[in-house]
C-alpha cells in the first residue's frame, strides 16, 4: 500500500483546510527555510500515531495553527488526514486534536480507541509501537553514524 | 529474545553489506560494510560494531570517517534494517545535508530503483535541486505571508518528462 | 568575575541584534534577536535566554524554529561573541548544511563584506557552489587514489574575476 | 595578521609535504566527500594549540599520516607550519608528533615549550586556551542551536 494523499486541517503551519497530494511513488518535498516541509512531516507522523513527547512540540495544543493575526478567542481544532490505498481500497485515517487539546482517533470516518487505530495502522504494516525507522527527522542520520556499539544493540533489540 | 535478536541481526547484516555496496559503487568497484557482534555468545551485554570502508580507503572506525561517508554508512543501515521490518513507505528529511553531488545522485538513484520496484514509497524532503531534479513528483511548500501559513503545490514530473518527449 | 561576566554579555548582546538582523534581512526588514538573562541578579546560577524571529514570524521559541532558521540564529550568536573576543581568523567546516540558497547568499555575501573589512580572514570549508563562488580564494582538494592522500589545488577567484573583466 | 600559508607534513590523509595557500581574506575550501577538508581543518586547529582531545583522533599518532601501501616499518612524523603574516612580518608556527608520538613546539624554528608557544599565539590574538568561538567544526552550528539557557550562561562564562 501507499499514501496517496494528506489532508490537514489547522496543523503547525497549515492554516485553514489543505489537500497535499496526489503521492506517487518517490516525491520530493521542496522549499525555503522556515516554509513548513518538516511540519509536514511531522503531519505524517502525527496521523501515524506518534507520541507528542516524539514529535517537535511540547504538548497536543502546541500542534494547532496559531497567527499573530488571532484576536485570541479563536476556538481552533488540528487534524491530519491521512488516505491511504492498498488493493485498489482506500482507508482514511485521522487524528484531531481539539481545541481543548483532547485527542482523538478516527478510521473511515469512525471514532475509534487509540490502540485500535494502532491496530489498523499495523494491518498495513505502519508499526508506530515498534520501530520508527521509517521515519528519519531532521538530523537523525548524523545520530545514526555517531552511535556507540552498546546503542546498535539496543536499536536493533527495539527492532527485533 | 535472544532468538528474534539475531534473526534480526543477521538479515540486517546481510543486507547491509549488499546496500552498503551499492551506494558507494564507482566503476563498478564498490566500498564493504560489515556488521559484528563484539560477544556472539552474550549479544545483549556487547555492542554491535558498524564498520564500513569506502571503496580503495582502508579499514578506519565509523569515527574516522568524513562527514558524507557516515552518511552514506547510515542510510545503508537504515535499508538494511528496512529490509528486516518493511514498511510500506519511509519519509525522510533532509538526510542529503552531508552528501557532495555524486554521493547526492548515487542516494536519489538508489531511491529511485527502489521506488520503481514498486514495494516501498518515499517521501524525500531536499534543498538540492540535483536530488529532487531525480523525483517522480515533487510537493512545494512556501510560505503566504499574510496569512502566515504554510501553503503547497504539487507537480507530477514524470507526466511533464513524458509530454516533452 | 561577575563584571566580566555582564561586560560579556552586554557586548554580545547589542552584537546579536545587529548582527541578526543583517543576514535576515529581506526588502529592507530583517528579523529580530535578542538575548535576556532569566535573573539578572543572579546571571551564573540562571541561563540566557536566546530569542530570534525571522522576518513576518511570531515570537517562537529557539526549539520551534526550523533547522535554516536556526543555523542563521547560531551564526549570529558566533559573529556576536566573536565581537567580544576577536580572533584574526575564523574557520568554519560547513555550515551552510541546512541553508537554503537565499540564506546560503546572505550567509556568503555577510561573510565576504567582513572579510573585505581587512579585520578579519575567512576559510570556510563549503559544498554548495552558490556558497563558495562568492568566495575571494579556493583550496580544492581531491583523493590521490594511488597514493591514498590528499591533494591540494589553490585559486584566486579575484585574480580571474579581474582578467575577465 | 593573518594566515599567509599552511605546510603539511604527513598530517592525517596529507602525505607528504604539502604547501596550501596562499589564503586571502575569503577563503572557501571545497572537494568531494572524504577528500581531506576537515582534515585541513583539524591541520589548523592542530596547529594553533588545540588539545588532542578535542581534534578528531583518539592520541596524536592517529594524527600522523598512514596508507595500506605501507610495509609497517615506516618511521614516520608529521607537523602543521602556519606561516602567519603581521604588519609585514612573517612569523613561523610549527607542531610535530614524532614517529614515537612525542610532541614539539617551534616558533620562527626555535623549540619552545607548549606555554611559550601558546603565549606568542595570544600575541596575535589567537587564544586557543580560552574560547574556541572561531573555530567551528562540523555539526557544532546545530549543537550550538540546541544549548539550553544555562548551556549558553557556560559558555559566555568561558568566553568572559
Ligand atoms: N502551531 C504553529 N502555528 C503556526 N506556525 C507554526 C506552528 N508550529 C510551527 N510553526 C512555524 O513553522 C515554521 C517551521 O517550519 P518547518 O520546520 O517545517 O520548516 P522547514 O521547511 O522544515 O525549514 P528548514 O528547511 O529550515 O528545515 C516555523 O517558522 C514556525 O514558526
Ligand atoms: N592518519 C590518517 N592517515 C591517512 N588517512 C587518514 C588519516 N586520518 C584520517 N584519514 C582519512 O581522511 C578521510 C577523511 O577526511 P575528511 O574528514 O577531511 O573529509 P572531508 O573532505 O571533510 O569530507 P566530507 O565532505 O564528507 O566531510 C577519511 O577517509 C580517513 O580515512
Ligand atoms: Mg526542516
Ligand atoms: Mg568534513
Amino acid at each position: 500500500g501507499r499514501i496517496k494523499r494528506l489532508e490537514l486541517q489547522n496543523f503547525k503551519s497549515y492554516g485553514g483546510k489543505q489537500i497535499i497530494g496526489p503521492f506517487g511513488d518517490f516525491t520530493a518535498v521542496i522549499g525555503p527555510n522556515g516554509a513548513g516541509k518538516s511540519n509536514l512531516m511531522d503531519a505524517i507522523s502525527f496521523v501515524v500515531g506518534l507520541q507528542s513527547k516524539e514529535l517537535r512540540g511540547r504538548q497536543l495544543k502546541d500542534l494547532i495553527f496559531r497567527s499573530s493575526n488571532d484576536t485570541g478567542d479563536e476556538e481552533r481544532s488540528a487534524s491530519v488526514t491521512l488516505v491511504y490505498e492498498n488493493d485498489g481500497q482506500e482507508t482514511k485515517f485521522m487524528r484531531c486534536i481539539s481545541d481543548k487539546g483532547i485527542g482523538e482517533y478516527r478510521v473511515s470516518g469512525r471514532v475509534v480507541k487509540a490502540e485500535v487505530y494502532h491496530e489498523q495502522l499495523k494491518r498495513f504494516g505502519i508499526l508506530t509501537k515498534a520501530h520508527l525507522g521509517f521515519l528519519v527527522f531532521q538530523g537523525y542520520v548524523s545520530e545514526l553514524a555517531g552511535k556507540s556499539p552498546m546503542e546498535l544493540t539496543t536499536l536493533f533489540e527495539q527492532v527485533s | 529474545r535472544k532468538e528474534r535478536f539475531l534473526e534480526a541481526f543477521n538479515v540486517i547484516s546481510e543486507e547491509i553489506t549488499k546496500v552498503y555496496t551499492e551506494l558507494t559503487e564507482v566503476d563498478g568497484i564498490g566500498g564493504t560494510a560489515y556488521l559484528s557482534l563484539e560477544d556472539p555468545s552474550e549479544p545483549f551485554l556487547h555492542g554491535i560494531k558498524y564498520n564500513a570502508m569506502p571503496p580503495a580507503k582502508r579499514f578506519r572506525d565509523m569515527d574516522q570517517l568524513s562527514g558524507g561517508e557516515r552518511t552514506v554508512a547510515a542510510l545503508a543501515l537504515l535499508f538494511a534494517i528496512h529490509k528486516f521490518r518493511p514498511s510500506p513507505f519511509f519519509v525522510m528529511d533532509e538526510v542529503d545535508a552531508a552528501l557532495d553531488n555524486v554521493n547526492v545522485t548515487r542516494v536519489a538513484d538508489y531511491i529511485r530503483m527502489r521506488a520503481q520496484e514498486g514495494l516501498l514509497q518515499f517521501v524525500v524532503i531536499s534543498l538540492k535541486d540535483n536530488f529532487y531534479e531525480r523525483a517522480h513528483g515533487l510537493v512545494g511548500i512556501f510560505r503566504d505571508v499574510s496569512l502566515e501559513c504554510s501553503r503547497t503545490v504539487t507537480l507530477d514530473l514524470e507526466k511533464h518528462a513524458a509530454e516533452v518527449a
